[in-house]
């Protein structure tokens, strides 16, 4: 998905 | 969380450190751009607007850490060591990095909601944000061993951060184009420094750039 969820990254 | 990004998570903060250390002992911020040390700022705020929001102790401590080293260089060159500050050669017109980015966070984000578009812009700002500091070592021609330890470091991140994508992309099935595409470009970006940082300063020369 690309929701905002899934920005785990930094 | 896989070797890649640990590895290119582990060369950012290196780089913040390595700066921080450089500006601290030498008590100068010479040769360092303020304009790109203040897009960083800009980038780690806009983006870890999520902070509070618990993913794991790590991803909440680097995000801290983030924002508060790039502060604290802001704050060192700004206030404390202001007076070794070259404003003279960090005069890359910074609106033209600027704008487009807020323009690109309107045009294509993963969702309109003020987090999405900020995310979004944070990520095009980051991909840019070396513009001013790379466009200084230009003219003024040189850089200390220091400052392009803290470019090569800075400059490898995203690079790691490409061979991460492409693990999640096979493991995962995760793909996230705004991220990848602005990494590539920041990446790219890199790819003349890092020929000068591994064919000089490697050999334990001073990178000076041929006039």
């Amino acid at each position: 998905g690309h929701s905002h969820d899934s920005h785990d990254e930094l | 969380m896989n070797i890649f990004r640990l590895a290119a998570d582990i060369s950012h903060a290196v780089a913040i450190v390595l700066l921080l250390y450089k500006i601290w002992t030498s008590r100068s911020c010479a040769g360092l751009s303020l304009k790109s040390q203040s897009l960083y700022v800009a980038v780690f705020v806009s983006r870890y607007l999520d902070i509070f929001r618990f993913v794991s102790f790590y991803n909440t401590f680097m995000k801290l850490f983030f924002i508060i080293g790039s502060s604290a260089t802001v704050y060192l060159m700004a206030f404390k060591f202001k007076h070794t500050y070259q404003k003279e050669n960090d005069s890359f017109p910074v609106l033209y990095l600027i704008l487009p980015c807020i323009a690109m966070a309107f045009v294509l984000p993963y969702e309109y909601n003020p987090v999405e578009i900020l995310w979004t812009f944070s990520i095009w700002q980051e991909s840019v944000a070396i513009f001013p500091q790379l466009f200084m070592v230009q003219k003024t021609g040189e850089a200390e061993s220091i400052t392009s330890h803290y470019l090569f470091a800075l400059g490898s991140y995203r690079g790691l951060y490409i061979l991460n994508w492409i693990y999640r992309y096979v493991v995962e099935d995760h793909v996230d184009w705004i991220s990848i595409v602005a990494g590539v470009i920041q990446t790219v970006l890199y790819c003349d420094f890092f020929y000068l940082y591994i064919t000089r300063v490697i050999k334990g020369r001073k990178l000076d750039l041929p006039a």
